[in-house]
């Protein structure tokens, strides 16, 4: 595995959306998946819409209660990617545009540009998420979000952090020495796109250590396949 | 008073943002373009905004690497932000997911 690697420096991450006053973080995660692994298929970037997966996608996890897609409401990724694999495909974010509300549903399958072949969730161990990252493009993670809210920059390592995950976003690289004086040693760390506009964070993205499951960054991860449309 | 041995003698960098929360809150509406449809509510978000400083303190202090303090959720109490800007619902990984393939990671 590489030292450090960025998918943004290769073209497989679109610039950085805001989800705006809507809990629909996890289809963000979702599109931002597709859309890296859709460029490692084709070579080709292209922005897939979330009002798709807010509008349409009512996907339920049948052993669990409440755990159905539900727009603002929230939703789960891996959710997200089985609607997606069940509908046929997703379509460009310009065809269905983004509003940041609930909607009765306008899908229009002859205007899918995406689809998903397979997806899977990733085991827990940091090389298995980063061997993963670099072979099958930006990967679906949650995290515990409550040190997000006052973030400004840097790269975040707290002493205590809840693993309870609570938030959807994507992984799109790692670094292996950016921080840590304070620890007295170059520490490693997680590069995730978020989806609350540039102007959060490092111009919309959140730096984040490895190496102890932080904030529970490792505990849901997923990698998931494209489909070539033509 | 509380440890006779140990005396802060300098003022903590976020004691500064504190002391002119007015003026912080007023950066922030402009930064961010916030405007409140009445007196009562700009007087509640305030409280919020100062409230919320004395929390990118205590995450200053629990997360010394990363920079914290006014971003643009800085008038919204914890459980707004999460109702507004979180949404992963709880999650019991089912038994039958399909698990990705190990890696090697070697080399």
């Amino acid at each position: 595995l590489p030292t450090d690697f960025d998918w943004r420096d290769k073209g497989a991450v679109t610039p950085v959306k805001d989800q705006g006053s809507c809990g629909s973080c996890w289809a963000f995660s979702a599109t931002g998946a597709l859309e890296g692994a859709h460029y490692l298929q084709t070579g080709e970037l292209l922005s897939l819409s979330e009002q798709q997966l807010v509008d349409c996608d009512h996907e339920c996890d049948p052993e669990e209660f409440g755990s159905c897609d539900s727009g603002c409401n929230g939703g789960l990724m891996n959710n997200a990617f089985e609607y997606t694999l069940k509908a046929g495909g997703l379509e460009r974010e310009k065809d269905y545009p983004y509003t940041g509300t609930d909607d009765t549903c306008k899908f229009d399958k002859s205007k899918v540009v995406a689809a998903v072949s397979n997806f899977s969730v990733i085991s827990t161990d940091e090389d298995q998420i980063a061997a993963n990252l670099v072979h099958h493009g930006p990967l679906a993670v949650g995290i515990n979000a409550v040190f997000m809210q006052t973030y400004v920059k840097g790269v975040s390592c707290p002493y205590i952090c809840g693993k309870r995950i609570d938030h959807g976003v994507l992984l799109v690289g790692y670094g292996s020495s950016g921080f840590a004086p304070i620890r007295f040693k170059e520490k490693p760390y997680w590069i995730l796109k978020n989806s609350w506009g540039q102007s959060w964070g490092e111009e919309g993205f959140y730096k984040i250590c490895r190496g102890h499951n932080s904030c529970g960054v490792d505990s849901l991860v997923s990698t998931v396949a494209s489909l070539h449309t033509s | 008073d509380a440890d006779p041995l140990i005396q802060q003698v300098v003022p903590e960098a976020n004691d500064n943002l504190l002391l002119h929360a007015e003026r912080h809150f007023s950066s922030f509406k402009a930064t961010f373009g916030k405007t409140y449809a009445t007196q009562e509510e700009h007087d509640y978000r305030f409280g919020v905004f100062k409230a919320n400083l004395r929390r990118a303190k205590r995450h200053q202090g629990l997360d010394p690497t990363a920079v914290h303090g006014v971003t643009k959720f800085s008038d919204l109490t914890p459980s707004e932000f999460r109702r507004n800007f979180l949404g992963l619902k709880r999650l019991r990984l089912p038994s039958d997911a399909n698990k990705a393939p190990i890696l090697p990671t070697n080399d």
